[in-house]
């Protein structure tokens, strides 16, 4: 799978970008955690999709974003 | 009530449009 590079994302439509870069986010989310991958790559992708490209070529930051979207998604579940 | 399940955040399943798409381009 080819690198998705912001000039393929800004040729995109809004709707189509998230969609694109979900598609490469899952895969690293689950790899960070199986069980709640599909819930966390649906909070992640309420980030900027600029922030969200630098994620997919960063590992430690997408790890953080990863934790922080646990800890949020905990506390939401918590309060439900 | 009954069968009330958490609707946040919009789950993201590979090769389905995301849900939470709806947000973006209604």
């Amino acid at each position: 799978q080819e690198p998705l590079t912001a000039s393929m994302v800004a040729a995109a439509l809004p709707h189509e970008q998230k969609q694109m870069i979900g598609e490469r986010l899952y895969p690293l989310v689950y790899e960070i955690h199986s069980q709640l991958a599909n819930k966390i790559t649906g909070m992640l992708l309420e980030i900027d999709s600029s922030e969200l490209l630098l994620m997919l070529e960063s590992p430690e930051s997408l790890h953080a974003k990863v934790e922080e979207a646990l800890a949020v998604l905990q506390a939401h579940q918590a309060m439900e | 009530s009954n069968g009330s399940s958490i609707s946040w955040p919009p789950e993201f399943h590979p090769g389905v449009p995301w849900k939470g798409l709806q947000n973006i381009d209604p």
